[in-house]
């Protein structure tokens, strides 16, 4: 009975004087903080230190982690409803950098495109996607009157096959004028989906552009920039997902 | 790899009024003013100091919250006492050696963020909920 009473007694947390950890306890506590944020136990990825990763992805990234900073201090009251939407019940947000671009351009018989291919590998376990956009900055199309209306559609490539047209299905089809210039963003969760749930899927999306009588346009020469363009300006795909609702944490 | 509260921190003091608390003869059996009440401190992880930075994007650091003080009958006030706490107290009082006396222990707590880079250079925003201590309470 004493022994029970003293345990119970003891349930408060000591008030310790503090101590210098050694060298061997300090690296599990970095571990074990490692572990609670998420964070690979690992250094830096070795292109992170020689080639400075394309920046257009890490900055809508920065400015996502500022939206959910704030959302965490002021519960999200002051955002754009568009922004809370986007990230509402994310728990995990992904950008993906495009790795290989192919082009059908004006060397080539129409009908012209783009296609972009991601290294999804690393998309976590366990978790479901909320929203998926494919984002891509469009510069004034040169050849374009600035009025004249484009219609940008971008597909999922489902079956790529040796000797005939690939299997496509399409995921969002936008228009815009010759003379938009900024960031376009295609709604591909139905592709990150599949291939969340089945990662032999290609990973790539195909973009055409057509104008309104139904004349294929080289994606460049509307102003559609790809890996070559800034670096600021490179497209990429960024996924939201949502954590499984398990109530516990595994124990370590 | 870690280092003391910032200055502003020092600043802080308990975050519920003195104003608020009950007058009477409790005051002279426990009087607040130099007693280590229930409080919020914080423990500042700077990930510059672990040389996290070159892949860790944001924050620099990570605030660790913790709740640390004497959770002390009366719970008045100024120790955002549950109403367990204050009966937990009392019986404490009364059985000394077999119940313990209320923790102090956080009340409230909020989601934090981190942006960082994996190994195929794509940058990863990850929320981690009930990870920041906002409020300490008996």
């Amino acid at each position: 009975g004493e022994r029970q009473a003293a345990r119970r007694v003891a349930s408060c947390p000591q008030q310790h004087s503090p101590r210098r950890l050694s060298g061997r306890e300090k690296r599990e506590m970095q571990r074990e903080i490692l572990a609670l944020l998420g964070l690979p136990g690992r250094s830096a990825p070795a292109g992170a230190r020689h080639s400075p990763p394309p920046s257009a992805a890490p900055l809508f990234m920065l400015d996502l982690y500022r939206a959910m900073a704030s959302q965490d201090e002021d519960d999200g009251t002051s955002w754009a409803p568009q922004r809370r939407r986007a990230l509402d019940g994310a728990d995990t947000v992904m950008s993906f950098v495009n790795v290989v671009e192919l082009d059908r351009d004006i060397f080539y018989q129409k009908p012209y495109w783009k296609e972009f291919r991601f290294d999804l590998t690393q998309i976590p376990t366990g978790e479901s996607v909320t929203a998926a956009e494919f984002r891509i900055y469009k510069m004034q199309s040169v050849t374009r009157h600035i009025n004249q209306t484009l219609h940008v559609s971008i597909y999922e490539i489902v079956q790529d096959h040796p000797n005939r047209e690939s299997e496509l299905l399409l995921l969002d089809l936008q228009d815009f004028l010759a003379g938009t210039e900024g960031w376009l963003a295609f709604d591909v969760a139905a592709a990150s989906n599949h291939w969340l749930l089945n990662r032999k899927y290609n990973l790539a999306l195909r973009l055409y552009v057509e104008t309104d009588a139904g004349q294929s346009i080289d994606p460049g020469l509307a102003g559609l920039l790809g890996r070559h363009g800034p670096r600021s300006k490179q497209p990429f795909v960024v996924t939201f997902f949502r954590a499984s609702q398990s109530p516990a944490r595994l124990p370590r | 790899a870690v280092r003391q509260p910032r200055k502003k921190q020092h600043k802080r003091t308990n975050s519920f009024p003195h104003a608020n608390r009950l007058p009477g003869s409790f005051d002279d059996v426990h009087p607040s003013e130099g007693k280590h009440v229930c409080r919020r401190q914080e423990l500042y992880v700077s990930f510059q100091d672990l040389g996290w930075l070159n892949w860790v994007i944001a924050p620099q650091g990570y605030s660790a919250f913790y709740c640390q003080g004497d959770c002390a009958f009366p719970l008045d006030s100024c120790m955002n006492a549950t109403n367990h706490a204050i009966l937990q107290s009392l019986v404490h009082l009364m059985k000394p050696d077999t119940v313990p006396k209320a923790c102090c222990a956080p009340t409230k707590l909020s989601a934090t963020s981190v942006l960082y880079y994996d190994s195929n250079n794509n940058v990863i925003l990850k929320k981690h909920r009930n990870m920041v201590v906002k409020t300490c309470g008996c």
